[in-house]
């Protein structure tokens, strides 16, 4: 999750 | 999601809206640099690699969707359109922008964040997005007279990444583990080059002219 987490943005 | 990212995120949406309406209204694309566009549509697609591999929310994938759909639309246009093409401004807009793609995937397999095939290519569109703004800056400034609907698309993209701006400052306040200097960076010297757009942009408004460039 964390790493998906990463690149949240736009 | 904080309201300094969701009006990011809107400004960015209403920015691709202004250049579709101008575009759809006026059949004219003249002003508009197609070099930015394909940097653009380069810089979603390299970015959006995770598409499919990586659900962070249906707001998101739609999003993502949106901005790869519209900038391949307005590359289509621009070069294929019967009618737009033709108001392309094919002698104003030669900036060599291979050598930002270059320099910026070169940077990318340097500075990323892991070696990977997605980590790489995501760290290449922030670069690319950084500096995509400038062969429409260049083109801008060479024809000197910018119309409304183009002065307002820049407006709205400059916009946009000052929101990102205090959005990162406000996940940096409240959020514990909030590190992300690749976009931060990056995203800081994509708006600094907006900031001599919007002196004059802002002048123009307060004098109530129409936007015009120094030569």
């Amino acid at each position: 999750p964390l790493e998906q987490a990463m690149h949240d943005e736009l | 999601m904080n309201i300094f990212r969701l009006a990011g995120d809107m400004t960015h949406l209403i920015s691709v809206l202004v250049l579709l309406l101008k575009i759809y209204a006026t059949k004219s694309c003249s002003g508009i640099s197609l070099k930015t566009q394909e940097l653009y549509a380069m810089v979603f697609l390299a970015r959006y690699l995770d598409l499919f591999s990586d659900f962070i929310s249906l707001y998101n994938t739609v999003m993502k969707l949106v901005f790869i759909g519209s900038s391949l639309a307005i590359v289509w246009c621009m070069r294929y359109h019967r009618v737009v093409r033709r108001s392309y401004d094919r002698e104003l807009d030669t900036f060599r922008y291979w050598i930002l793609v270059g320099a910026c995937f070169t940077l990318a397999l340097v500075l990323h964040e892991k070696f990977s095939f997605q980590e790489v290519f995501w760290a290449f569109s922030i670069y690319l997005e950084a500096v995509a703004i400038l062969p429409q800056l260049v083109l801008l400034q060479r024809s000197g007279n910018v119309d409304n609907l183009t002065g307002q698309y820049v407006f709205f993209l400059g916009a946009y990444r000052a929101f990102y701006i205090l959005n990162w400052i406000y996940r940096y306040l409240t959020e514990p583990r909030f590190t992300r200097w690749i976009s931060c960076v990056s995203g800081l010297v994509q708006t600094a080059l907006y900031a001599d757009f919007f002196y004059y942009y802002f002048i123009s408004w307060k004098n109530n002219a129409k936007l015009q460039l120094p030569a």
